[in-house]
């Protein structure tokens, strides 16, 4: 495991860290997609449905563990924990718009007819939009909790750095996965807009506020 | 590698 995977698996731990503090600190889910963390949910199930008979590293097995069950114990807070505080009206991005063209992709794009592959890359495709009910959110309301942003920018962070990652075990290893490759650069693409006013704003201290 | 699918990433 080189740097870059390592940090990416570290910012992305933090991202998840930081979003259940934020939410149990301030007894409130407000800001926070819902529907992205769903998407985010389908995404570690069906891509680490391999748990059960592909072992890789202990490392690997609890970091699993640890996306899955982070992630649902998020929609349970959001969900029955503090229901009153997230507010669906603002919360309208319709996920079918991500789901279809992930699953769509998985079966024109993948490492083979298997379930199991074609689970990955739906999930590989599914992860590259998730973030876009959140992204769709913080524009309607315009600002947000400076944890919130805090949350999007970790998680960015953890995607932008498994691209230098591949492109190291592409030189090191030989090692090619244009799937995820691809994937992520859509996927860091979308945050670029949302980078570039973390920059100019909360960088300077500023609130996060959308011009 | 590079042919076969080697999931060992997250």
């Amino acid at each position: 495991m080189n740097i870059f995977r390592f940090l990416a698996d570290l910012s992305h731990m933090a991202s998840i860290v930081i979003l259940i503090l934020q939410i149990r600190k301030t007894k409130s889910a407000a800001g926070v997609s819902y529907k992205t963390q769903f998407l985010y949910a389908l995404v570690f199930v069906t891509r680490y449905i391999d748990i059960f008979f592909h072992y890789v590293s202990l490392y690997n097995t609890f970091m699993k563990i640890f996306f899955v069950t982070s992630t649902i114990y998020i929609l349970y807070l959001m969900r029955v924990q503090y229901k009153p505080s997230h507010d669906p009206n603002i919360d309208t991005f319709r996920i079918e718009y991500i789901i279809a063209p992930s699953a769509v992709l998985a079966l024109i794009i993948n490492h083979g007819y298997t379930l199991y592959e074609i689970l990955w890359s739906f999930s590989v495709w599914l992860e590259s939009g998730a973030i876009l009910p959140q992204l769709f959110m913080l524009q309607r309301t315009g600002e947000a909790e400076t944890l919130t942003v805090h949350y999007i920018f970790a998680l960015g962070i953890y995607r932008l750095l498994y691209i230098p990652n591949w492109i190291y075990r592409y030189v090191t290893e030989g090692r090619v996965e244009p799937i995820a490759f691809l994937a992520s650069l859509i996927q860091t693409a979308l945050y670029s807009d949302f980078f570039y006013i973390y920059y100019t704003k909360v960088m300077q201290g500023k609130k996060f506020e959308l011009p | 590698s590079g042919d076969k699918a080697d999931h060992d990433e997250l």
